[in-house]
């Protein structure tokens, strides 16, 4: 997946670290300090729309599907994630225990026309 | 939405003014994790333990090890009430309202001997259930023999923990010298350090239930 670029217009994965000091969560939050908030952005022309070589994944293949078995409004292709990673969170709960806990699909790592 | 007359940037709108697609992407991420860890709001420690006191707890969990998918581990520090002190007899309290509607697989006591050990300490932790009469029931957990001062992890019989329904958990301890005639001298807090950085602390390890779990287990 290509990583965005200012002049990109197309569908890409835009990088951006989130830091918890500036949601003002660090007193709760342990570990980590932040993370990697990447989210899809840019154009998916008709030409890319569904196409494999840009999102080969399980999502592309459903919305391929509901395209195929759906009456699906013209021009609607979407740039999204195709594949996501968890992200492991250590954390005070409200009465003072340590929580350590993935959660999951916290990182956009592709996206993909839909 | 971004408002009359755009489209979702995801789908080829136009992208948002950089302040505004910042405070939109912090937003995002609040909700994002708020939702990840099944809370409605960030939770507001009232009293959180001290920093000395949860490194400590940190370097004494396994190395490397990781919760499963979905599940959770937790370090809970106990609250010490001691209905005697005459006795080596203290009953631990600790607050787990995250761990409700989960299975519980792993649960380990951590306690620290005082280095000043002048026999073999013999300890046993029961789980205290407040019921009708004086004593409420005990079931027992674990029993543990030592002579060496430090830290110590007993790891308590997890079926004797299930089934708790309070999120309050109390761990009744008691413990006794075997050797030597120092009992009665000995007082509680002399034998166990449950002050401070040394506060005993509880180690969970959880899994959401399955739903179904109970049917398959029938069958």
């Amino acid at each position: 997946t290509p990583t965005c670029e200012p002049e990109t217009p197309l569908c890409c994965r835009r990088d951006h670290y989130v830091d918890f000091q500036e949601l003002g969560w660090r007193d709760w939050i342990l570990q980590p300090e932040g993370y990697q908030l990447n989210y899809c952005s840019g154009q998916c022309p008709p030409h890319l729309a569904g196409s494999p070589g840009i999102a080969a994944s399980f999502h592309s293949a459903v919305f391929s599907l509901l395209k195929a078995n759906n009456p699906w409004p013209l021009g609607t292709s979407c740039c999204v994630p195709t594949a996501r990673r968890p992200l492991s969170l250590l954390y005070l709960d409200r009465d003072g225990n340590v929580v350590k806990t993935d959660v999951p699909d916290m990182v956009v790592e592709a996206c993909g026309c839909s | 939405a971004q408002g009359a007359g755009s489209a979702c940037p995801s789908c080829g709108g136009p992208t948002p003014a950089p302040q505004a697609e910042r405070a939109l992407v912090l937003e995002l991420a609040k909700q994002q994790i708020l939702e990840g860890l099944h809370l409605t709001s960030r939770p507001r420690i009232t009293h959180p333990p001290p920093q000395a006191a949860l490194a400590r707890a940190l370097r004494r969990l396994q190395p490397g090890s990781v919760a499963p998918a979905n599940g959770e581990e937790v370090i809970s520090f106990a609250t010490i009430t001691g209905p005697s002190t005459s006795a080596c007899s203290s009953v631990l309290t600790f607050h787990l309202s995250t761990a409700q509607s989960h299975h519980l697989y792993h649960a380990r006591l951590w306690l620290h001997v005082f280095p000043t050990l002048p026999g073999t300490l013999y300890l046993r932790i029961f789980r205290w259930s407040p019921g009708s009469g004086h004593q409420g029931s005990r079931t027992l957990l674990a029993e543990h023999q030592t002579t060496a001062p430090g830290w110590h992890a007993l790891t308590l019989s997890s079926s004797g923990l299930r089934g708790e329904e309070s999120p309050v958990l109390k761990l009744q301890l008691n413990c006794r010298l075997l050797e030597g005639n120092t009992t009665s001298a000995q007082q509680p807090r002399q034998l166990l350090d449950t002050a401070g950085d040394q506060r005993p602390f509880l180690e969970l390890k959880i899994r959401p239930s399955e739903p179904g779990a109970g049917r398959a287990r029938r069958r």
